[in-house]
């Protein structure tokens, strides 16, 4: 464990909680697309079914737990508690466009063509990817709410820490796994635009709306 | 392909 992974984590939780805090107090879950809590809640349970099969730590025990658990509830408060509020109409990402390249990228390129390997690197493109149908849903509205964007910078925080992690094993323990950081790297660059707005807008004390 | 990094990150 490192610095740079563990305030990853932490600021993963972070977006978890601030999400799931966002929808539970407001009653409401206008502006967030249930598609990619969907998808998050799909890498999580492909990624972590390790859980019953093999032990690492407390700590990698409990955040897996938490992590689902809190992806699950969102994902309940979006289409069943507050389905009301969802707005359909603005989350209108196609999903199998992303689901499909996944699943073949995760069959063809892996490190082993194993279930579980094979789960677990679908999980890792699929992360990589899941965040669109939400910044797809912002410019269609046209803006956010400025929880939401806390939301936006702390998931967008989390993975480029972790690409700062990789550097890190990378340098002390000669750790390195390529697919986890080009996906990383993927997933990080489509956060940039929004980044810049956050900074430039929301830090400001300004709305953030599109177009810039 | 390679032998199975092993999986400690979340």
């Amino acid at each position: 464990m490192n610095i740079f992974r563990l305030t990853g984590d932490l600021s993963h939780l972070a977006a978890i909680i601030i999400l799931l805090l966002k929808i539970w107090k407001t009653r409401s879950c206008a502006g967030i697309s249930g598609k990619s809590q969907i998808l998050f809640a799909l890498v999580f349970t492909t990624r972590y079914l390790d859980l019953f099969s093999s032990f690492i730590s407390l700590y990698n025990t409990v955040m897996k737990v938490i992590y689902i658990m809190c992806a699950y509830a969102t994902v309940y408060l979006i289409y069943g508690k507050f389905k009301a509020t969802y707005d359909g109409n603005h989350d209108t990402f196609r999903v199998e466009f992303l689901l499909i390249p996944v699943v073949l990228l995760a069959v063809l390129i892996n490190h082993a063509f194993a279930p579980m390997e094979i789960l677990w690197t679908f999980s890792i493109y699929l992360e990589s990817v899941a965040i669109l149908p939400q910044l797809f849903m912002i410019s269609k509205t046209g803006e956010a709410e400025t929880i939401t964007t806390h939301y936006l910078f702390f998931l967008g925080l989390y993975r480029t820490l972790y690409l700062f992690n990789w550097i890190w094993r990378f340098y002390f323990e000669g750790f390195f796994d390529l697919i986890a950081v080009v996906a990383g790297l993927v997933q990080t660059i489509l956060y940039c635009d929004f980044f810049y707005l956050y900074i430039t807008k929301v830090l400001k004390g300004k709305k953030l709306s599109l177009p810039a | 392909g390679d032998d199975d990094v092993p999986k400690d990150e979340l």
